[in-house]
């Protein structure tokens, strides 16, 4: 099963002065965040499995766990924002979909009573986000960093307060950009959806925005 | 845009509410814009409007390569071989100049040094203004409603070196803050620790290295405060006490990742967010500190290119009420809420990996 043993590992390993400090020779500042990165893949497994626990519950949550464990992609999965990048709310690109979202507050007290959150979307979706039981949640869109090479847009979710050390959920309903349709902050059907007013259409997978070479 | 093309002076990012969080930006003659005065959220100043002029710029230092003078005679500043490389930071101060060792505005060319101004998003969460001030050099500002503090993405790199020099760059920011040479830097996130600039707290400091010698590590914020008599106002054991902080304005720059920092002028702060050099310093590593892309320097790849985010934030300085605001900021910003996303499923579709809803509505711990 996943384990955070490795990234204790590893991160003993960047103990090293040299390390920390960022003064060590390039190959060996290239070892040290390639073993970081694996490491912290690992947790990203353990994570995943934590939220299905906290998720379903009981008997449901360990088969659901055991299911995963077994090598199946991640039910939970993270984001880049550094880079603008987010593989699950890219997927589908073409089609109207829904992404639940897990937040977890890392923290012994109650995250306040309202937090932004920035979530990359493909450029000139309509983005409209609903806490649990169905009260339609804040968004904004904007622009992500060109310099990154991203063809995405940054979307600002108002999460309401999550429990200390908890999690709350909420569903990320994303459409495709629609060919002709102006900007403006009401979609053609009028819903609350955010869109900014550049149209950059279609399928961002097709066109390669995310190419990242793996470098050994 | 619209702003932009109309030709306005002045433009304001934020204030939702009233007496909210506020930027004023200022477009020269040039069409270039600056940052030019922040307001703080009433929350933070006990209701009386609490404001401060801020000019906000990306500057940098030009990388000293090592003395190579025959002798060094009795100029104690002259150290044969000590070149700015990964271990040292050693600034080219050019001699005689008004401010020898002040670094250069990126972009400032014959405009003045403001910036150009990209985009202006106006929505009902946040205001942002991206201002370029070099195709390497950008910021992204961000005020957003029922936030009390200024965001500001940067993101430096590939740092050009075809003058064949090395470059710090270093984002800064100048107010009207009366500091008196003082401001404190964080104990990894637990106590502030007070600086003296060009002084220590246990000898007489002989200032050889007047930009170096005053930077220190910022892990989590470094603060500035009004000083009443505009004179050293740390308390002599080193902590920054309530009287210390001057009964007047705080402001904390907070970082996202460990920085050097420091103020080398009374109201202002910087904090170095990426170097590129092209020398080795001679302590040991062998290998100038030039990071590329492709993570080797001489593949001939573009040099690494690197984003993160301050946070700008004023309130009153009167001790516990002004590091209890930071605090509460610090904390959200280093441990923010993590977000983790199921498998998209088609709109309209059942349920997917998660809670159902009624499960998610009974009960949202953990």
């Amino acid at each position: 099963a996943p384990s955070s043993a490795r990234l204790w590992l590893e991160l003993s390993v960047a103990q090293h002065h040299d390390a920390v400090s960022g003064t060590a020779r390039q190959h060996v500042t290239n070892d040290y965040q390639q073993r970081l990165s694996e490491g912290m893949a690992e947790c990203d497994a353990l994570v995943s499995r934590a939220l299905d626990a906290a998720a379903a519950r009981g008997a449901r949550a360990r088969a659901t766990s055991a299911r995963r464990a077994r090598g199946e992609e991640l039910s939970w999965a993270p984001c880049a924002l550094n880079e603008s990048r987010c593989e699950r709310t890219f997927e589908m690109a073409n089609e109207s979909r829904v992404v639940r979202v897990a937040a977890y507050n890392p923290l012994a007290q109650p995250s306040g009573e309202e937090q932004l959150v920035r979530i990359p979307v493909p450029a000139g979706s309509a983005v409209s986000a609903t806490a649990a039981g169905g009260a339609s949640l804040d968004v904004q869109l904007v622009r992500a960093e060109e310099e990154a090479g991203s063809n995405a847009d940054i979307a600002l979710v108002r999460v309401r307060a999550v429990p200390a050390l908890g999690a709350s959920w909420f569903d990320l309903s994303i459409r495709p950009p629609a060919r002709s349709s102006p900007g403006g902050t009401k979609s053609p059907d009028g819903t609350n959806a955010a869109r900014t007013p550049s149209g950059g259409g279609g399928d961002a997978h097709a066109r390669g925005a995310y190419t990242r070479a793996r470098a050994r | 845009r619209r702003l932009a093309r109309a030709g306005e002076a002045h433009l304001t990012l934020g204030a939702f509410e009233p007496g909210g969080l506020a930027l004023a930006l200022k477009r020269g003659a040039d069409g270039r814009v600056r940052t030019a005065r922040l307001r703080a959220p009433a929350a933070h100043a006990s209701g009386r409007p609490l404001e401060a002029n801020l000019d906000m710029f990306i500057a940098l230092y030009r990388s000293h390569t090592g003395d190579t003078r025959a002798s060094c005679g009795d100029d104690e500043r002259c150290r044969p071989g000590q070149a700015s490389g990964a271990y040292i930071f050693r600034p080219n101060c050019t001699e005689g100049a008004a401010a020898p060792c002040a670094p250069e505005r990126v972009g400032a060319g014959a405009t003045g040094g403001g910036a150009r101004l990209v985009r202006l998003t106006r929505g009902a969460l946040c205001h942002e203004a991206k201002l370029s001030y070099a195709p390497w050099a950008n910021v992204t500002l961000s005020v957003c409603a029922r936030e009390s503090a200024l965001r500001v993405a940067w993101a430096v790199g590939p740092i050009p070196i075809d003058d064949g020099e090395g470059k710090e760059v270093v984002v800064r920011y100048e107010t009207d803050l009366r500091s008196g040479g003082t401001f404190a830097t964080d104990s990894n996130g637990r106590d502030m620790v007070a600086r003296v600039r060009d002084a220590r707290p246990t000898w007489r400091l002989n200032v050889t290295d007047p930009v170096s010698g005053n930077y220190y590590p910022v892990t989590a914020l470094l603060t500035l405060a009004d000083q009443p008599s505009g004179g050293v106002g740390a308390t002599a054991g080193g902590g920054v006490g309530a009287d210390a902080l001057g009964g007047g304005r705080q402001l904390s720059v907070h970082v996202d990742r460990a920085q050097g920092g420091s103020s080398l002028a009374d109201g202002t702060v910087e904090l170095m967010v990426h170097r590129r050099l092209l020398h080795d310093d001679n302590r040991g590593v062998a290998e100038p500190l030039n990071e590329t892309l492709c993570g080797c320097a001489t593949c001939g790849c573009a040099g690494l290119r690197v984003s993160g985010v301050h946070w700008v934030q004023l309130g009153e300085a009167d001790g516990a009420r002004a590091m209890r605001d930071a605090r509460a900021l610090m904390q959200r910003e280093l441990f923010p809420l993590e977000l983790r996303f199921g498998r998209p499923r088609r709109a309209g579709a059942g349920a997917g990996a998660g809670p159902s809803d009624e499960a998610a509505d009974a009960d949202t711990g953990a």
